[in-house]
């Protein structure tokens, strides 16, 4: 039985897409099997682990419009346990034309109890915003992980989601658990980080690993590989390789 | 009769509060009467000013559903010439809420008809994604400028969003000019930036102005001041300054 997390955060450019991506590709380098689901247009997730959206004949849009079935979307990567779902342009369509289904909230979860039995994690990336989407992967997921950056500007969205998170605990998902808030970019010769990092732990979860900027986590989109295959000596590549560890001994004294 | 100006990129995190926000502010200190308009429901842009959206009666929000008029949703703020319409998190429900309007993307551009007048610009900040909110920026602009990270996530949606711009031109808006690619959060010192700002400027127009990464301009939206209140001196204020000049020469020479 899989553990699915979502990584939200309408906070645009916080490291949602490179957590899913590296944190997926560290579980699976520790040996558990992985599926990565792309549930943003931008389609960051799919072109960084080096399965551009456009490349495949359908993906997370199809799945969630029932126009194709979970086995037909999985795509595998260069990692051997980890398998990927796909986004394109097209999945920014699908609030719209889901927009008179009863059910337009649960079609992803709907979708991964099919596979549920083949992962051992489900990890969910969202799009900067609060919309169908993003709800759709809070609906289907078992926890949430929130990355953010030690900015005023990314504070001021922590109530917010924090809010749009219970809503979705009391409506549609009462097991739904924050995981915590993992701190990212993080540099700490910079003060306002320090801060912002301080205020956060006072009234959030806040896991022990924070991430430091590292230019290796901004280069390995580029050569479609997660940072772990791309320079697994970097200090990105240790940082969520660290991660990893915490969840997967969190996830034992859960 | 005023020169609107959307400052739209549907990849989250590039500077387009940022820019919005300190553009602004800039054209403002060289005297001319400006008019903010705070498009994202996060309303970073109007916290930036001084003016959190729930601290107002009413913003975009009621103007895009008519129950209220401009004159009673703008403020001012700190700087005498500058203006702000700010934005709170119901606008997210803007979009389902006008689906089945026929005008639904000519809201903005019908609010702004009357107020024209009273402003040389009016710089409207855009959330992250192509959503009807951006759209409605994009109708009402005669001009887009377009921050951009130098980074190759922030490069991949790039051409998706100049599709966009051009469908928008196509259909709703036939004399939106793209007015180039503001590249921010510059470091010149890292290859991987200067390999995409070699790269972007091959196939787009892009400004000569080039916004460094500077600690002051985000610290300055905890202050709820545009950078050229907090700190007039530093390299993030100088940036946007001559960005406004840039802007104030372009338009006499468009
Ligand atoms: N720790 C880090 N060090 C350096 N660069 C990073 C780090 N984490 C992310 N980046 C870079 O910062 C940019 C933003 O990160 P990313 O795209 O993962 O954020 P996001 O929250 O998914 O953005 P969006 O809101 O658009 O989905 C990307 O160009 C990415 O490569
Ligand atoms: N030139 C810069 N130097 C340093 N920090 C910057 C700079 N420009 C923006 N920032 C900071 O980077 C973060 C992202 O910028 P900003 O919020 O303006 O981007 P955005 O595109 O509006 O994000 P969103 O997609 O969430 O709307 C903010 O915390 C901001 O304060
Ligand atoms: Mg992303
Ligand atoms: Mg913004």
């Amino acid at each position: 039985m899989s553990t699915v997390i979502a990584i939200a955060n309408q906070k645009g450019g916080v490291g949602k897409t490179t957590s899913a991506v590296n944190l997926s590709a560290s579980l699976a380098v520790a040996e558990q099997r992985v599926l990565l689901v792309d549930m943003d247009p931008q389609g960051n997730a799919s072109t960084s682990v080096g399965r551009p959206g456009r490349a495949s004949p359908c993906g997370t849009y199809q799945v969630l419009l029932r126009e194709a079935m979970m086995r037909d979307a999985v795509l595998t990567t260069e990692l051997p346990q980890l398998h990927v779902m796909t986004a394109t342009t097209d999945l920014a369509g699908a609030e719209l034309e889901l927009v008179s289904e009863d059910d337009r909230a649960v079609r992803l979860r709907e979708a991964l109890e099919g596979t549920r039995d083949s992962y051992d994690y489900i990890v969910i990336d969202c799009p900067p915003s609060l919309n169908l989407l993003t709800l759709n992967a809070l609906v289907a997921a078992d926890s949430v992980i929130v990355p953010m950056q030690c900015e005023y500007l990314a504070l001021q969205g922590l109530a917010q989601l924090m809010d749009t998170i219970e809503r979705v605990r009391g409506a549609l998902n009462p097991t739904l658990a924050i995981r915590g808030v993992l701190l990212t970019m993080f540099d700490p010769r910079n003060n306002l980080a320090n801060e912002v990092a301080d205020e956060v732990r006072k009234h959030f979860l806040v896991y022990d690993t924070v991430i430091p900027r590292n230019i290796r986590l901004a280069e390995a989109p580029s050569h479609g590989k997660p940072v772990v295959l791309y320079d697994a000596a970097s200090k990105g590549a240790n940082s969520y390789l660290s991660l990893a560890r915490e969840i997967l001994e969190g996830s034992e004294g859960a």
